[in-house]
């Protein structure tokens, strides 16, 4: 049987979610049109975020980004109102 | 840095402030005074000033809140997100809520409530993040001693733009963060870890990672939080595993993340005269330790345990072609890399002159 819990990926793909939704307004998953639900969306916002804290813009969710996602932080976000 | 969009700022600069509710992990005297100096951070740079009330409402309210707490962001638990604030307005505008399931200290153990409360109080003053990761508004958590603490120039020129300069007659100043590629940048000091490679420069150092050449700029303060800014000599004892670090009179001895117990100690232990008051620049090799001083350089015998005799010698008797003052040194293969400004020198040990000339930024991919 599958080990209870996320694999690495699911579990990767939470924490980016989590947090682009929290400090770079990804809408939350139940609200996102189609368009929005598009993964290109999700990529903008990943290299936004890349943008802001000086990494690679890969918009992809590398090592260094998972990275700095899990570091201790403000709750402010760190784009818009 | 960044203001907050749309600008917000308070009308009034006299501001008034109330503790709502405290954190059961500090006692109250602890809580306030790390608030009273966290605002002092802001009006010492500022027109700004911060007056406690204990009734009525206050501009900012402050309190200590756990979960979903009435404000559409909810805390999240232990680590994550520390505390947000809001900015300037009626109500909940301006006010600070700090995550109850914390460990809030005034030490440098996670999490120091002086450091988070005054980077809240940069939003409720109308500051949003910055992107310089020496600034107090940058998003991330950063431990630096509260009781050095000096207000980087990028959140200076953030606060003053909002509210103007300060009363003060000379404008006060605070750190700029190192760019790495910044043409004029020299270092502090150089040493090898375990593979890796330490440019030390002010509160910073830059680790270099030894087969993907990825570099990353980080505080001293995140790994060796009781370690002085400004170190101004380093050099790697790979044979223990250790790496010493100088500043004026004092040496310390790190393991990895750990200071040796013991340290700091003087300088005088290698057998310095007195005269001697701090170190430029230091590298380790097959044992023995050269030590740069002004234009002079002393070797000492770490089998003997003693400086050897006939040091100081002139540096250019030693090496020829590195004739001026050394900033940092550090050893790879069979050649020493010695950096003087921003040019940095490779001297090979085996055919005893310098083969290459670059810049010192190169180290850090410029």
């Amino acid at each position: 049987f599958p080990v209870p819990g996320a694999s690495p990926k699911e579990k990767n793909t939470r924490i980016v979610q989590d947090y682009l939704e929290k400090f770079y307004q990804l809408p939350p998953k139940g609200f996102r049109s189609a368009r929005q639900n598009s993964s290109s969306v999700i990529v903008e916002k990943l290299k936004e975020m890349q943008r802001f804290f000086g990494l690679n813009e890969t918009g992809k969710p590398d090592r260094e980004t998972l990275e700095m996602m899990q570091k201790p932080r403000c709750g402010v976000p760190d784009s818009g109102d | 840095f960044m203001l907050t969009p749309g600008n917000p700022k308070w009308k009034q600069t006299n501001l008034t402030y109330r503790i709502i509710k405290y954190t059961t992990q500090l006692s109250e005297t602890d809580v306030e005074a790390a608030i009273k100096e966290a605002f002092q951070v802001w009006s010492d740079v500022s027109t700004l000033t911060f007056t406690k009330i204990s009734q009525g409402e206050a501009d900012i309210e402050i309190t200590f809140v756990q979960g979903d707490h009435g404000d559409n962001s909810p805390f999240d638990g232990p680590n994550g997100i520390l505390a947000h604030a809001f900015q300037p307005g009626q109500g909940i505008g301006g006010d600070a809520h700090f995550d109850a399931e914390e460990t809030w200290t005034t030490t440098s153990s996670n999490y120091n409530l002086f450091l988070v409360a005054a980077h809240e109080f940069g939003h409720s003053l109308g500051l949003a993040h910055s992107t310089d990761p020496g600034a107090l508004m940058y998003p991330n958590y950063a431990f630096h001693d509260p009781s050095t603490y000096n207000l980087p120039q990028d959140d200076i020129n953030g606060i003053q733009t909002i509210y103007g300069p300060s009363n003060n007659p000379v404008q006060p100043t605070g750190p700029t963060t190192p760019t790495a590629c910044d043409p004029r940048l020299t270092f502090d000091a150089i040493a090898t870890l375990r593979g890796e490679i330490l440019f030390f420069k002010d509160k910073y150092f830059w680790r270099r990672h030894p087969q993907l050449g990825m570099v990353e700029l980080n505080f001293i303060s995140l790994f060796w939080p009781s370690l002085p800014d400004g170190i101004q000599a380093a050099y790697e004892e790979a044979d223990k595993d250790l790496v010493f670090l100088f500043k004026g009179c004092q040496y310390w001895a790190l393991r990895g993340y750990d200071i040796e117990q013991g340290y700091p100690r003087v300088i005088l232990d290698y057998g310095f005269p007195s005269s001697v008051q701090a170190i430029d620049a230091a590298v380790y090799y097959r044992r023995k330790t050269y030590f740069f001083v002004k234009d002079q350089i002393w070797r000492y015998d770490n089998q003997r345990q003693s400086m050897e005799p006939g040091y100081p010698k002139s540096i250019a008797s030693l090496f020829p072609g590195i004739g001026s003052k050394i900033d940092a040194v550090f050893q790879q293969n069979h050649v020493f890399l010695f950096f003087s400004g921003q040019i940095y020198y490779t001297f090979d040990l085996g055919a005893h002159r310098v083969t290459r000339v670059r810049r010192s930024n190169r180290w850090l991919n410029c």
